[in-house]
Formats: structure tokens, sequence, C-alpha cells
């Protein structure tokens, strides 16, 4: 049985830089 | 900025294993937003962001892709992601939501709710980025 780590079901919605 | 993710991956369909940062497995469905966000307070790269729906759109490209529009962390970036219709994301206190809750449950036994402008959604971000 695949074991998905957490991280992979929240999106990556960070803009590459912030300021 | 628009993101393109893959189309519809594994692990949303119900009963899918999940690790959560402390080693405890969890199943997809079961999951909480303390999973998420304890989760992120041990991890050292990765830290949760609140991104909220500004606004939902049809996708000009393809009948079956939503365009969802968020506003991301403190700064309220402006984020454009392009999904499918049936593409879960988590809302804060609330749990899966997409922007076709019938179809999300019917391909992926995912129980969801409607993804509405206003939901606060849990997002990453790396937690050395300035």
């Amino acid at each position: 049985v695949p074991v998905f780590p957490w991280h992979s079901l929240v999106p990556f919605l960070a803009p590459t830089q912030s300021d | 900025s628009t993101v393109l993710p893959p189309s519809l991956p594994p692990y949303f369909i119900r009963g899918s294993i999940i690790q959560l940062a402390d080693g405890e497995l969890k199943r997809v469905e079961d999951l909480k937003t303390e999973d998420f966000i304890q989760s992120a307070e041990i991890s050292s790269e990765l830290k949760i962001d609140s991104s909220t729906v500004e606004r939902i759109e049809r996708s000009h490209t393809s009948p079956n892709f939503a365009v969802v529009q968020f506003s991301v962390g403190e700064h309220r970036t402006q984020v454009s992601v392009e999904v499918l219709l049936e593409y879960p994301f988590f809302v804060f206190g609330q749990g899966w939501s997409s922007c076709c809750p019938d179809r999300t449950t019917q391909l992926l036994e995912l129980p969801c709710t409607k993804l509405s402008v206003g939901d606060v959604c849990i997002s990453l971000t790396l937690k050395n980025l300035k």
C-alpha cells in the first residue's frame, strides 16, 4: 500500500519572492 | 502567476494513506486542520500559509477546469491556479472542498464541500523564504 507524505496534499501557492 | 498542477493525483482517493510529519498514518478523508498545522510546525522546511479564495471562474481553455484566484499569505500575493473542477483543496476548519464537490465525491469518493469565495485554504511556503 503506498504511503503519501502529508505535504503532497497541499498546493504550493507561495510566490518565489514576496518583497 | 498561473500554476498548472498535475491532473488528479492518486492520494486524493478515499482510503489513501497519508503520513504526517510525526510519522502517524491517517486516511486522507480523516485529516483535520490540526494535522496540517502540527506537521508544518515539525517541518524544518515548510510552513503553512493562508490562501483566501478571491475568485473562481470557468477555464477558457477547457470545460473541465476552473481558474481559482487566491490571495496568499500576509502579503496577499495574488496567485491563480488552473485545476480540474474536482481538484480538492483543504479549507481551514472545514476540510476538503472543490469547485465541483459532486464530481470529487463521484470520482475520488472523497467527502467534499463546495469551494467558495472567502474560503481560507491551507497552502505551503518554504520557511527560509523572505
